[in-house]
């Protein structure tokens, strides 16, 4: 242990410049854990860190680019998220909001954005030329890969919009059928 | 995914996650991240977790909620990272994984699947963050 104030997080590189925002913020005692969360992780959000947090990374299959988010107080065991939440950049502090400002755990979706809005959070485009770019080139090499299975036309070449196959729960093929099959390098 | 726990001086601890998800998802999809327990989870009372990698997957394990449980009973958090992890391979041996788990000493250690995982800490007086790197189980 280096001691205590403390700040750890997952992955090194691009990174760091959270931890660093994170650790420096702690130095100051009247910045709690939950501001120094907070800190770091918007600060990741700004600057996109690998491009795997926030806007303009991982667009969905429409090109949309998505958020998630979530803060916990290891004190009161409250934890506030917010999940698929759209048009809104700033999601950590969403989260925080959520925890703050309503006794809900998890707001999701089109819902999360209003309630991001109606708490001062602007609403924006989270899409980037680089993100439009790379879904369009997707599209091109026939959407692969994709997370789709057990639909027609083939999700292993094709693209959507997909109609589903009719599964028998009974058959003895079925529990294969739920395997990806080969899926992509997917990770969040 | 950035998954970061905070320990302040008073000893309170705090975590959190942020993410833009997986590329190519399905519209509507959501993965771990904001899944308490599983994209981070903290008790001040025991430790912290913060977790990244096939979030369609470790949501199912809720690996930081494990590696907690790990911790109280005892474990060291290399031991508890591990022991989540491990949960995880058993099932889905190709899985993407990477936890970091800090107790309330700020001893920490992670385990990871798939992939070389790293980490990064500064805490005390340390003028710089140091990265972890953590070879794969």
């Amino acid at each position: 242990s280096p001691g205590l104030p403390m700040v750890i997080n997952t992955w090194g590189g691009p990174f760091t410049i959270a931890t660093d925002a994170a650790y420096k913020s702690l130095l100051n005692s009247q910045t709690s854990a939950l501001d120094a969360v907070e800190l770091g992780c918007a600060t990741c959000e700004a600057n996109q860190c690998d491009g795997s947090v926030g806007f303009g990374g991982s667009p969905d299959e429409r090109c949309e680019t998505t958020l998630d988010a979530m803060i916990m107080d290891g004190t009161t065991m409250k934890s506030g998220s917010v999940a698929a939440i759209r048009r809104i950049k700033d999601v950590i502090s969403v989260a925080r909001a959520v925890l703050e400002h309503t006794t809900h755990t998890m707001l999701a979706g089109d819902f999360a954005t209003e309630f991001a809005i109606s708490n001062g959070f602007v609403e924006q485009n989270l899409t980037t030329e680089d993100s439009a770019k790379s879904c369009e080139e997707w599209k091109a090499s026939g959407c692969q890969p994709n997370y789709r299975i057990n639909v027609t036309p083939d999700p292993g070449s094709s693209c959507g919009p997909y109609t589903p196959l009719t599964l028998d729960s009974s058959a003895p093929d079925y529990a294969t059928n739920l395997v990806p099959r080969d899926a992509p390098e997917g990770h969040d | 995914t950035i998954s970061m726990i905070a320990l302040h001086s008073s000893g309170t601890m705090a975590a959190g996650t942020s993410t833009n998800g997986a590329g190519r998802k399905v519209p509507g999809r959501v993965g771990d991240g904001p899944i308490t327990g599983s994209g981070s989870y903290v008790d001040g009372d025991v430790g912290g977790c913060g977790a990244t990698g096939d979030g369609d997957i470790m949501m199912r394990f809720l690996p930081c909620y494990q590696a907690v449980e790990n911790l109280r009973l005892g474990m060291s958090p290399k031991l508890a990272a591990e022991d989540a992890i491990a949960r995880m391979v058993r099932k889905y041996p190709k899985v993407s994984s990477g936890i970091v788990v800090v107790n309330t000493k700020g001893e920490h250690g992670g385990a990871g699947s798939g992939w070389t995982f790293t980490y990064a800490y500064r805490g005390g007086s340390m003028n710089q963050t140091v990265v972890v790197s953590v070879p794969p189980i």
